[in-house]
Formats: C-alpha cells, sequence, structure tokens
C-alpha cells in the first residue's frame, strides 16, 4: 500500500458515497445513468468473487464489500425506490456493445483460463468503459448537476491516481500488471474532457454544461 | 501465473 492507492481508494469511497448520498437526499436519480449504475455492479460482483477465495487484509476485504453493498444499494435506489424520479428517456446507451467485447476480450487477453482470473481480467475491462452510459447521459442532456459532476470527479481521479500508483510500484517492487494498467489508462482518458469541463467549470462556481 | 497477492488491488 502506499499513498497514492490509498488517495485513489478514497475518492473512490468519496465517489460512491456522494451518489449514495446525492440520491437520498434529493430523493430523486434524475440525472444518474442506471445503466453504468448496473455495469458498476457487475465490475465489483465479477472482480471481488475472490472474497471468497483469496484473503490480502483486513483493509482490502472491508473495502470489496463496501463497494459490492453500496453498489447494490445505489441499484436499489435507482431501479426500486426513486424509480419514479429515474431518467430512463436520457439513460439510452446501449450495454451490450460494452459487455459483448470485455466478454471477447477477456477471452482473448488474459493472465491465465482460471475462472477467478477470466472475471478479474473481465471486470479490469468493464470497469474500464462502465462510465459511458453516463457520460453519454450527460452528453444527451448536456448538463449535470454540481453534485453528479462532483461524483464523477471523483470517480475518474480514483483510477488516475491508480496509475501514479502503477507507476511506484513499478520502480519500488518490480510489480507491474500490464492488463490493469493498459485498461486504467483507456478509463481515465474517458474521463479526461470531462476533467476539462470540471476544472475550468464546476471548480470555479459555475455549473456544469456542455459548449452548445 | 496467477499468485494470491497479485490482485491485492481493489
Amino acid at each position: 500500500m502506499n499513498i497514492f492507492r490509498l488517495l485513489g481508494d478514497i475518492c473512490h469511497l468519496v465517489a460512491i458515497i456522494v451518489l449514495l448520498l446525492k440520491i437520498w437526499k434529493t430523493r430523486s436519480c434524475a440525472g444518474i445513468s442506471g445503466k453504468s449504475q448496473i455495469l458498476f455492479a457487475l465490475v465489483y460482483t465479477t472482480r471481488y468473487v475472490d472474497l471468497f477465495f483469496t484473503y490480502v487484509s483486513l483493509y482490502n476485504s472491508v473495502m470489496k464489500v463496501i463497494f459490492l453493498a453500496s453498489s447494490y444499494a445505489t441499484l436499489y435506489l435507482i431501479y426500486v425506490k426513486f424509480k419514479a424520479t429515474y431518467d430512463f428517456n436520457h439513460d439510452t446507451f446501449r450495454i451490450e456493445f460494452l459487455l459483448i467485447p470485455c466478454v471477447i476480450l477477456s477471452l482473448l487477453i488474459t493472465h491465465d483460463y482460471s475462472p477467478v482470473e477470466l472475471l478479474w481480467t473481465f471486470s479490469i475491462y468493464l470497469e474500464a468503459v462502465a462510465i459511458l452510459p453516463q457520460l453519454f447521459m450527460v452528453s444527451k442532456t448536456g448538463e449535470a448537476e454540481t453534485i453528479t459532476s462532483h461524483y464523477l470527479f471523483a470517480l475518474g481521479a480514483y483510477r488516475a491516481l491508480y496509475i501514479v500508483n502503477w507507476i511506484y510500484r513499478y520502480y519500488t517492487e518490480s510489480f507491474i500488471d500490464g492488463i490493469a494498467v493498459v485498461a486504467g489508462i483507456i478509463q481515465t482518458i474517458l474521463y479526461a474532457d470531462f476533467f476539462y469541463l470540471y476544472i475550468t467549470k464546476v471548480l470555479k462556481g459555475k455549473d456544469f454544461k456542455l459548449p452548445a | 501465473a496467477s499468485n494470491p497477492s497479485r490482485h491485492d488491488e481493489l
């Protein structure tokens, strides 16, 4: 564990809590893509099946349980409790266009063909693109609530911090995982546009609106 | 090449 990874994990945790609190406090999931949240739940479920097989540390296990529980809680809020506020008209990204390529890619490029390893690989690829339905929704409506933009920023910053962690681990432990690194870089690039607008607008107190 | 600590990240 190093400071970059810890900060990354904290950003990840903050993102999830911000999203849950936003929905809970406003009693509404307007502007939130349920499809991205389905993909994230799938990411955590397929990556953290190792909870049953591999013990890394108490920190590791507790975080995994929190990510799993919070992702299903988010789905419950969107699709059950506050279903009436779910903006399904704007959440039209076809997730099979992400799921099918991720399945195929994880069968082609993987460290090893064990079920747990394949699920891990799939989860890494899927995580890289899981935010696309949400970004698509923001681009369709042309705006995001400030709190939603904070959520997106924290979620994007988490993987960016992990990249710094991978560079650090490469030099200090000679540890490198090509699959995670390449997917993590792609994941971070997908947020680049958003980061730019967040920094130039939201941090200066303006609303997050896409240029017309 | 799967050792148990390889996936020690979240």
